[in-house]
């Protein structure tokens, strides 16, 4: 048996938001630990990771492991039929392993609906994560970065990230000319989500393809702040927390220079 | 892309 119920249900709907450019389907692990997500794009240059930590939700039950095989498509569809406001809890029967439900609930209680979906048969691999002491860890308002992501592909297909201690520096090049961004390091921030704050051991320089951060900037409604954490000649990785619960991560294998 | 690397040249299957 598998339950797990959230009352915050809109952020189901915030998720599939932040994965739809990339995957069409993925499985869903469940355990004791929480409901993850990992998987790649169809082009394999790029991976994401979702956490959803069991003590995140308002009730959870897992007896014992179950993968998910998720058509995303279908479960957007089916998330679409839930209210923002509505209590969210998705079901899974040991005695029907081939479906999985979606239960909505109204606040008032007055409104229930249930939503039974089919699961897939998914072969999906699953990479290992070494875990990796970055040399630059950048934090800073998530809209920002969305912004930054946006103008600098009116300008080209690539932008290059050079990361100091003063700052990180976006650049990218194209037919019409060149644009540059650079943004310093906060001085003093009333409000910790409106800080950009540089973490460097050495500085970074990196070049990505901004379709897929154009992709990853999805997730912006996920929390106000994104990290972006670079090493030289390893994927970047672009986290968005999700409050009191876990995280959404992207990995994107850089470019290699001309 | 011939420029653009592939994610799973740095992540190994587990």
């Amino acid at each position: 048996m598998f339950e797990a119920r959230l009352v915050q249900g809109s952020l189901l709907k915030k998720i599939l938001e932040a994965t739809k450019d990339l995957l069409t389907e993925a499985t869903f692990d469940c355990s004791s630990t929480g409901m993850s997500l990992q998987a790649m794009d169809s082009s394999h240059v790029s991976l994401v990771s979702l956490m959803l930590r069991s003590d995140g939700f308002d009730a959870y039950r897992c007896d014992r492991n179950l993968s998910m095989g998720i058509n995303l498509t279908s479960m957007t569809k089916i998330i679409k039929c839930s209210s923002n406001d509505d209590v969210v809890t998705i079901k899974a029967d040991d005695n029907n392993p081939d479906t999985v439900t979606f239960m909505f609930e109204s606040p008032n209680q007055e409104k229930v609906s249930d939503f039974e979906m089919k699961l897939m048969d998914l072969d999906t691999e699953h990479l290992g994560i070494p875990e990796t002491d970055y040399s630059v860890v950048v934090k800073m308002p998530a809209q920002e970065f969305q912004r930054v992501c946006r103008d600098m592909s009116q300008i080209g297909e690539s932008v290059t990230i050079c990361c100091t201690k003063d700052g990180i520096r976006f650049s990218a090049s194209g037919d019409l000319g060149t644009g540059n961004i650079k943004i310093a390091q906060s001085a003093n921030v009333d409000k910790e989500e409106e800080a950009v704050v540089i973490e460097m051991q050495e500085a970074v320089t990196l070049t990505f393809a901004l379709r897929y951060l154009n992709f990853f900037t999805r997730a912006t409604s996920l929390s106000g702040q994104v990290s972006l954490s670079m090493s030289p000649e390893v994927p970047l990785v672009v986290e968005y927390k999700i409050a009191d619960m876990g995280y959404m991560r992207y990995y994107l294998a850089p470019k290699i220079e001309d | 892309d011939k420029n653009q690397m592939k994610i799973s040249s740095f992540f190994q299957c587990d």
